[in-house]
């Protein structure tokens, strides 16, 4: 179980350096970072959100209230999740997604935990939250599928972010528990065999906020780098929206590469009560786990 | 989908913009208007001489949402924007047919 | 209820404004704005050059009234707003679904 | 007839215009309004120090049409303020009862 929890830890912080990485770069082309930044490679914060140095976002902010609602409710409840969602929105965050403020929106006037499907919701703001879910749900794959679903739907309900929301949290089942790079290939294999549309081959450099886009993104890149910082670069420097696949890519890459494999110098850049948090709620996740309780 | 339109005091903005946040909406639109009502102009001096201004500056405040959320948004804005005193202003609600995001070309409520 | 909004050219808002007065209606809003339409701009000087500035100033009246005013305050801006030449501007009438006083929470024609 | 509102970039406004021309529409407003929105706002510098102003500057455009040239003139905005930036704007349809031409007194669609 030792190395669960620090593949564990690795995976959240990823996710945060991911984020933090990319966004000075949301919605450039390539070419545009090329031309400001050469090859991007450090937390240069600004872009169009005016960041700090290593500043997260939305991305690392809506997972954040995910672990702290599954923390302190000791499990997982769905209405203490859109509470945590509804104060976030309040709180005046630096960034909101539109089909995110959409749903939490709905849920403050209607109460309701799930909006009515909705073709406009096929964007990658439910799938970039996994990771708490995906590391509180280890050891049980339909609980896993039938959590990421609940949580996603408070803000985007589409068959296409519902899929992508389950890969992604298996995806890091396989990883935490620590298998190979393979395995981790042909379970994206499988998938892209019932919904083509996530198939790895074939990728054409579109990194949207389009759920499809945002996956392909960011399996394209991870399965042809082989370490954690070489991966998160090619992935950021793909620009689109860069720190959300940089956030999925580094929750992905943080679990299957470990915690050594984290650049120094870029979590100096973090935060630290942010990283410490990030660290405790890792393991909380963790320990909640029905691996942990041996369920 | 409807336009809710507020005339209301410039120094109110801020207040109505945080009170509209509170309740998830973000997006607006603020126009610097002339308001000709009861509350009468007021006096300035210009130049050594008295004059009347008989027109007031307000502000006029755009905001499109989904027909759930008129009421939300009516009463959001009537508490932020009142004094109590004249010339507080008005809301007017407007139907609006369709609503396009530029960016995306998204289209009705997901545009919003 | 409707929202009469009238663009019109500058020098004659107080010439509306006064007509509107004489057949009771007090409340009205007014904006700067920029038309282009058929009266094309003009030239102007700066600094020794002419150039041309392809939008002329003008003003947009909006004034909320209950249905059974607005012909009537549609003649009154009509009349009250034409010159006779290209670029007297536009009447426009927009359906409005509700109103409210902020200052009082009145609603419909009663906040009029 | 409806009005089209478009909010868009300020720097797009000629663009439009253009665009508009080229599909024989000539007649339209335009209004300088501040925008609040995903986009946040910039940083200005002011007797030397720095600080955030919230809002950014847009443009709100208003073009009335009659029914049958509604989706053209919102396809034909759409592309032309489109940067695929965050902040392009938005594009509201707006029903609208009357129209009338000031100088002519020409009502519905002939006073477009
Ligand atoms: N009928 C109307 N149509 C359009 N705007 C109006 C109308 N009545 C009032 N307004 C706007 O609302 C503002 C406040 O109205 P006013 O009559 O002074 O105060 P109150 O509503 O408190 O009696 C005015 O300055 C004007 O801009
Ligand atoms: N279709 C339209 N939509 C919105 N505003 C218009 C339209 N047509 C004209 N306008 C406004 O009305 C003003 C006067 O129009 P113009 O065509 O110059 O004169 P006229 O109506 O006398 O032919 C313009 O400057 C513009 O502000
Ligand atoms: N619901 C709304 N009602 C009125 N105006 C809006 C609304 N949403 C956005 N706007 C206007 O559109 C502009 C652009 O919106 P913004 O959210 O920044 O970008 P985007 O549509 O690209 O996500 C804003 O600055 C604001 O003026
Ligand atoms: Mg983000
Ligand atoms: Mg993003």
């Amino acid at each position: 179980l030792g190395d669960v929890r620090r593949r564990a830890r690795s995976a959240f912080l990823g996710l945060a350096l991911g984020d933090a990485l990319g966004a000075p770069v949301e919605f450039m082309t390539a070419d545009e970072i090329r031309a400001q930044h050469g090859l991007l490679r450090e937390m240069v914060g600004g872009g169009w959100l005016r960041l700090r140095p290593g500043q997260v976002t939305d991305d690392t902010e809506m997972s954040l209230c995910l672990a702290r609602a599954i923390d302190a409710a000791s499990g997982f409840d769905l209405r203490t999740v859109a509470d945590r969602f509804a104060e976030w929105l309040r709180g005046g965050p630096v960034d909101v997604g539109n089909t995110v403020r959409r749903g939490i929106r709905r849920y403050l006037h209607e109460g309701t935990l799930a909006g009515p499907p909705a073709d406009g919701d096929a964007g990658n703001g439910a799938a970039m939250r996994m990771v708490p879910v995906a590391l509180a749900t280890l050891g049980n794959g339909p609980l896993l599928a039938q959590l990421a679903v609940q949580q996603a739907r408070v803000t985007h309900h589409h068959l296409l972010s519902d899929t992508a929301s389950v890969h992604v949290g298996l995806l890091l089942h396989l990883a935490v528990t620590g298998h190979s790079l393979s395995r981790l290939r042909a379970a994206s294999d499988a998938l892209a065999a019932v919904h083509p549309g996530f198939r790895i081959e074939g990728y054409r450099g579109l990194a949207t906020g389009y759920v499809v886009d945002t996956l392909r993104t960011v399996l394209h890149h991870f399965h042809r780098t082989r370490g954690f910082e070489e991966c998160l670069v090619a992935v950021v420097n793909q620009g689109g929206d860069a720190d959300t696949t940089g956030a999925i890519a580094g929750a992905l890459a943080g679990a299957y590469y470990g915690p050594e494999e984290l650049p120094a110098r870029w979590l100096r850049k973090l935060a630290p009560a942010l990283r410490a948090e990030i660290e405790r709620l890792a393991d909380r996740m963790v320990d909640l786990s029905p691996l942990a309780r041996g369920e | 989908m409807k336009k809710v339109e507020a005339i209301i005091k410039p120094f109110k903005l801020d207040e109505v913009k945080q009170a509209l946040s509170e309740v998830g909406i973000a997006g607006l639109t603020a126009t610097e208007v002339k308001g000709f009502g009861r509350q009468k102009g007021h006096t300035e001096l210009y130049r050594g001489a008295e004059y009347v201004v008989d027109f007031l500056p307000k502000v006029k405040v755009e905001v499109v949402v989904a027909d759930a959320l008129v009421a939300k948004v009516v009463e959001v804005i009537e508490r932020a924007a009142k004094t109590g005193r004249i010339g507080d202003g008005k809301i007017f609600v407007v139907p609006v047919d369709e609503v396009i995001r530029i960016r995306t070309g998204e289209r009705g409520d997901s545009a919003l």
